[in-house]
């Protein structure tokens, strides 16, 4: 597996927070889980209505996707895992190569 | 261009500088390959000089790609329009002009170090590999580094941060060479064009104020058409404007700092695509990317020829 297989379980969401009340719960559990924003490149562009894209780690999906149910925060699944999705997306001859 | 060479795949740094080498022995007439500094890891800073060779004054367009290590499609198009310009030279009368008119200057890979580690370690990584004596964390957001309005909102004074603006402005050694060889080269250089990913957007400045550029109509009118253009080949929609309106206010990026710089026509291009794959755009969307993403960097080369 591509990089030791360390993104398998990891996943990416999107969320589009609907009231600035959101926004500052996201930007709270931002800082507390350090997780990796994909978009906007900046926690602090993250505003009512910001299209925000996140990637989780498997160690940190738990709290965060209940933390996000508890506070009724929707959100989507754009990447289910994304070792899955990495390996996919590279050809053979690239994995090839890289190994 | 380079035979047996995959366009269609995403490559190594050491591939990609492979590749330079060669096309800078064979294809000599076209092509000059030189250094314009070191990284923060101490690999060479490799620029390709694309375009027919003149005695005659040239204007010129600067292109970078991989600012940020993680958007490989970002190098993928550089290499791309590096291997459409030498296969089309002499079939394209549009391209064969911008050649001759042109010079190109081609930056695969701006962050090298950044890129090689998304290679080798975290595919996610964002930013230069520097390293800060005081904390443990490494790397600057090399597009948040800038001196014009260095460190505002959106950036982070914290080294441990993906948008860590770095000590000072030009504290990373591949944002000083650049800006270093833009400053020296300003008079004959009119277009700046940095290419990043994911959004599927055309940017003109400004990032960090709401005030409209001297030469908007030139510049909006370039970007409109070349979106037209973008759009007309796979129906790919692409927003348009100034960063910080058609995304937010932010601290000044390369782009801001070309125009700032004297550089009339600055874009930034978010390309492929609006998050499903986000930064793992499979290798088999490097051709339709790359192909209409052409369009539009030929769209903006021939507005740029003609007098605005």
């Amino acid at each position: 597996h591509l990089y030791n297989n360390r993104y398998a379980g990891d996943q990416v969401i999107r969320l589009i927070p609907k009231t600035e009340e959101e926004a500052y719960a996201l930007k709270k559990i931002h800082h507390q889980l350090k997780v990796d924003l994909w978009q906007p490149s900046s926690i602090s562009y993250v505003s009512e209505g910001t299209v925000t894209d996140v990637h989780i780690p498997q160690n940190a999906s738990q709290a965060l996707l209940a933390f996000l149910q508890q506070a009724n925060i929707q959100y989507k699944v754009l990447i289910e895992d994304l070792q899955k999705a990495l390996e996919k997306g590279s050809s053979l001859q690239t994995q090839r190569n890289r190994r | 261009s380079v035979p047996g060479y995959n366009y269609e795949v995403y490559h190594s740094l050491e591939e990609i500088q492979d590749w330079m080498q060669h096309l800078n022995k064979t294809h000599s007439d076209l092509i000059q390959m030189f250094s314009i500094g070191k990284s923060y890891e101490g690999r060479s800073l490799f620029v390709l000089k694309l375009g027919r060779r003149s005695r005659a004054y040239k204007r010129a367009v600067w292109i970078d790609c991989g600012i940020h290590a993680r958007e490989w499609i970002g190098p993928a198009f550089c290499q791309w329009f590096v291997k459409e310009a030498l296969l089309t030279y002499r079939s394209d009368p549009a391209m064969r002009k911008m050649l001759n008119h042109l010079y190109f200057y081609i930056m695969p890979v701006f962050n090298v170090d950044g890129y090689h580690f998304s290679w080798t370690n975290d595919r996610f990584w964002r930013k230069t590999r520097s390293r800060n004596s005081r904390f443990r964390c490494r790397g600057v957001d090399a597009n948040r580094n800038w001196k014009v309005k260095w460190c505002d909102e959106g950036a982070s004074m914290h080294p441990c941060d993906d948008t860590y603006c770095g000590p000072f402005p030009e504290s990373e050694p591949e944002v000083k060479a650049v800006a270093n060889f833009l400053r020296k080269h300003k008079k004959h250089i009119r277009a700046y064009l940095s290419f990043h990913a994911y959004a599927q957007m055309l940017l003109y400045p400004y990032s960090y104020k709401y005030a409209t550029i001297p030469n908007f109509s030139c510049v909006e009118s370039a970007a409109y058409k070349a979106v037209n253009a973008l759009r007309s080949v796979y129906g790919v929609q692409y927003r348009y404007g100034p960063a910080s309106s058609t995304l937010y206010v932010s601290s000044g990026s390369s782009m801001d700092w070309a125009y700032k710089n004297g550089i009339p026509y600055a874009f930034a291009f978010e390309l492929r695509d609006t998050g499903h794959f986000g930064f793992l755009l499979p290798e088999t969307l490097i051709k339709p990317t790359c192909t209409e993403t052409m369009m539009a960097v030929k769209n903006i080369t021939m507005h740029l020829l003609k007098k605005c």
